[in-house]
């Protein structure tokens, strides 16, 4: 589940 | 942005500033482990390839380009600029250990099988273990510089930060990333007898320094 949302985080 | 993350990511960029002021301020890496560091800079650049593909926010790009920076003016430091300060000796730690085997579960066990989101995914698996030459050079010679100690602390806890973010999205948005929570798991858990170590010793004043 790695939306675009996840890729938010660094 | 929740508190936890945030204080995840100010805690990492604070981790990454010590450990550049006790370089520049020592003019020495000793005690450095430079295969970590090696491996901090293939974790940036595989995670962060998605800096030209997509735009998520100014803060985002940023950190990124903040991060990938400075772990190349690290590696130049220790390896070019203060090249006859490195621990070469105690740093014996063999990467290709930690890198294929992380390469190889990436390929394995990923949300999809794409370039960019296999690398994405061996950048997360690979950051759990990249402290291990660091932490093996710390066993090796026994002990750490109090701010090497502090560097270590913030960098462990910016990890178990992201924990807590990830617990708060969880009951918050319903969000939750398995790749991601499980090798940050793995990646706290690497840490925790540094943690014990660190409050037990360094923050009373003392060295940080291993039993014989």
């Amino acid at each position: 589940a790695n939306s675009d949302e996840s890729k938010d985080e660094l | 942005m929740n508190i936890f993350r945030l204080a995840g990511d100010l805690s990492h960029l604070l981790a990454i500033i010590l450990l550049l002021i006790k370089i520049w301020k020592t003019r020495s890496c000793a005690g450095i482990s430079g295969k970590s560091q090696i491996l901090f800079a293939v974790v940036y650049v595989s995670r962060y390839l998605d800096l030209v593909t997509t735009f998520i926010s100014l803060y985002n790009t940023l950190m990124k380009l903040v991060f990938i920076t400075s772990s190349f003016a690290t590696l130049y430091l220790m390896y070019v600029k203060f090249k006859a300060t490195y621990d070469h000796n105690h740093d014996s730690f063999r990467i290709e250990f930690l890198l294929l085997p992380c390469f190889v579960l990436a390929l394995l066990i990923n949300a999809s099988f794409t370039p960019l989101e296999v690398l994405w995914t061996f950048s997360i698996y690979l950051e759990a273990v990249a402290i291990l030459p660091q932490l093996f050079l710390v066993s090796k010679t026994g002990e750490a510089e109090s701010i090497t100690s502090h560097y270590l602390f913030a960098l462990g806890s910016y990890r178990a930060l992201y924990l807590l973010n990830w617990i708060y999205r969880y009951y918050a948005e319903g969000h939750y990333d398995l790749i991601a929570i499980f090798a940050g798991a793995i990646q706290t858990i690497l840490y925790c007898d540094f943690f014990y170590l660190y409050i037990t010793k360094v923050l009373k004043g003392k060295k940080l320094q291993l039993p014989a």
